[in-house]
């Protein structure tokens, strides 16, 4: 979490006997809405969101910021799986932005914002150069009497070092005035002669923009109803009225008369959140840029775009396939955001060579299998050599906002080879394991890019594209049982910059541990995806059974790759073990 | 590297937000020791 550095010192103590804080004006918001919701049967088979889980619509405005240098700034908002982004600031130190934006805030949703800050640049990919995160609900909960707050932002390299902070606000808009404020921009978009007010014409558009293809003379009956002060004219007040009170009865509204997008017509909740939202772009301050998944997205430069363009449309979560498979999209549990793992493009190039054609395939089939090992080999006595330990600091400078040395248990000193690096080990505690004491819950065995599936053939119809993929094929020979044959899968991918051991998913006891040989290929997903490759059926690996009181047997599978091909077990067959325990670990050889 | 993990059929309720992500080819991020799934078992004693 980002650390809050200081507060609006301007604040003056009158406003504090004046206004209430933002505890108490958040708390009442949220004490005004249940009522009002809880009361509405129509709320409880919600597609969307429940009133239960509505926190409200936050107003979040990045104002500005005071950085260590002059350039070009611009600020990315992340949130779940929107990010937003700031225009350009003035080249200086202390950018201003006052960009805002109003973010939908679930109380089980994702709550916690990214803030990046970048310096731009004309051609190539902007530098992110400091980030926080804030957990908005606890920010709009903490009472503080401030309108803004002043967050620390932090160096992405190493996360104890400041680069600058940035100042923001944030509140929970009071649903009276969100209304208000809906009825307001409902008015405007059919008030032609900009008195404020709606004649009979102009309502009776209003209620076509709606979607609403009632009769004229139901128009008229409206018209009437909406009229309360019988002066020929609808004002603001009075269609918000209307609205309100028509919603309960006969919805007025089946579209949004902005994207044009369909309404549940019994789903008042929802309708204000959408048209809100939806009315909120090109209004109001200068509002941020929306429509991107990640801060690296919203960051890239003008020729990054360029190249991007012919295939802009297909950018969209998972892997891509073809010309776009440059990067991929990952959802980060702990942050509940999306993130974007580059891939070079030569190795995408290669890839794409060798695992998705049959060209490709056809050139390992002919010596490139045993190539792939022999590079692994050398791999591997290359980095078991003194000399590799200085391929460490790159390697780190290279993952730099990815490896997170506080929670490493030894000092960068410590690793005499960049083997010994890679198999590093973590403090004690730097991993929690959820539910320890209940061995009914099984957890995560390797810090990964995770696929679950209820079934084999769910997994082969999303992702493992490989004809020959079958769970017999992935257990080999020795391993004989029709119950994992329809049984549950999941997939946990290491890449380079993750720490490498792999620990029990489950207690039980080691009941077999069983080495298969076989082949190299890479497990990017690239590889999976590919009909022509059989990576999981076909590369080297260890299967262990794990015989436990609550999951039956479970097997777990060690899949070596090109370059780390090496695994190692610091348990054996007959070992008692514990969820969490280490099992073993991954490292570079063949 | 990756490590698969392959369970009994009806051994394990995997948790609701991994499986939606996976439904829609999206790897989820996840670190050693967070919550997989539940057993089985448990729920039907529980639903018993």
């Amino acid at each position: 979490m980002g650390n809050e550095s200081s507060k609006d010192s301007s604040s003056s103590d009158s406003s504090t006997n004046e206004k209430p804080s933002r505890l108490s004006r958040f708390k009442q918001k949220l004490h005004f809405r249940r009522p009002r919701n809880n009361g509405s049967t129509s709320l409880s088979h919600q597609k969307l969101f429940t009133a239960d889980d509505f926190a409200g619509i936050a107003l979040l405005t990045l104002i500005g910021a005071e950085m260590k240098f002059e350039d070009k700034w611009l600020a990315c908002v992340s949130l779940g799986e929107q990010t937003f982004r700031t225009e350009k600031s003035d080249n200086t130190d202390k950018p201003i932005w006052n960009s805002e934006k109003k973010l939908l805030l679930e109380k089980k949703g994702p709550h916690v914002a990214r803030i990046s800050v970048f310096e731009t640049n004309r051609v190539l990919k902007n530098n992110l150069i400091g980030y926080c995160e804030i957990d908005l609900l606890e920010f709009l909960t903490r009472d503080s009497d401030s309108d803004f707050e002043v967050f620390d932002l932090f160096n992405p390299s190493s996360p104890d070092i400041v680069v600058g902070n940035i100042s923001l606000s944030c509140s929970v808009e009071d649903p009276i005035e969100t209304e208000k404020n809906f009825a307001r921009r409902i008015l405007s978009i059919v008030d032609y002669d900009e008195d404020g007010k709606l004649s009979f014409l102009e309502f009776s558009d209003l209620i076509s923009a709606f979607g609403n293809q009632v009769a004229v003379n139901k128009k008229e009956e409206l018209f009437k109803t909406a009229d309360v002060n019988g002066d020929g004219l609808v004002s603001m007040d009075e269609l918000a009225a209307l609205l309100a009170l028509q919603q309960e009865k006969e919805p007025l509204m089946n579209c949004c008369p902005v994207c044009g997008e369909v309404l549940e017509v019994a789903d008042k909740l929802n309708t204000m959140i959408h048209l809100t939202l939806c009315f909120d772009e090109g209004t109001g301050n200068q509002v941020m840029t929306g429509g991107f998944l990640t801060d690296k997205q919203a960051s890239y430069g003008w020729m990054f775009k360029l190249s991007e363009w012919g295939h802009f449309s297909s950018y969209d979560v998972g892997l891509n396939s073809g010309s776009s498979a440059s990067h991929i999209l990952v959802f980060d549990r702990r942050t509940k955001r999306l993130v974007e793992e580059l891939i070079d493009g030569k190795i995408v190039l290669s890839m794409r060579a060798i695992y998705q054609s049959k060209v490709g395939l056809g050139l390992l089939d002919i010596g490139t299998k045993e190539l792939l090992k022999s590079i692994s080999e050398k791999q591997g006595k290359k980095m078991n050599s003194v000399e590799s330990s200085k391929d460490i600091p790159k390697f780190i400078e290279f993952f730099k906002d990815q490896i997170n040395l506080a929670e490493v248990k030894y000092p960068l000193e410590h690793f005499k080879t960049f083997n010994d690096f890679f198999i590093r080990e973590l403090k004690l505690g730097a991993r929690p394991i959820a539910s320890l004491e209940n061995d009914e819950v099984a957890v995560c065995a390797a810090d990964s890019r995770l696929m679950a599936f209820k079934s084999a053939e769910d997994s082969l119809r999303v992702w493992i594209k490989g004809r020959k993929f079958s769970i017999q094929g992935l257990l080999g020979k020795e391993i004989v049982s029709d119950a994992f044959v329809d049984g549950s899968l999941v997939i946990f991918r290491l890449a380079p910059q993750d720490y490498h051991r792999f620990h029990f998913p489950v207690s039980g006891i080691i009941e077999r541990i069983v080495d298969i040989p076989g082949c190299l290929y890479t497990v990017n997903p690239i590889a999976v995806n590919s009909k022509y490759c059989n990576v999981f059926t076909e590369n080297k690996r260890v299967v262990s059974i794990i015989s436990t009181k609550h999951f039956g047997k479970v097997a777990f599978i060690a899949i070596g790759a090109t370059m780390v091909g090496s695994i190692t077990f610091l348990k054996k067959e007959g070992d008692f073990v514990k969820k969490g325990d280490e099992f073993g670990y991954f490292s570079f050889g063949g | 590297s990756t490590v698969i993990c392959v369970f009994e059929k009806d051994a394990i309720k995997i948790d609701e937000d991994l499986l939606a992500n996976s439904g829609r080819s999206l790897e989820t991020l996840v670190r050693v020791g967070m919550s997989l799934g539940v057993s089985m078992k448990e729920i039907a004693e529980l639903a018993l």
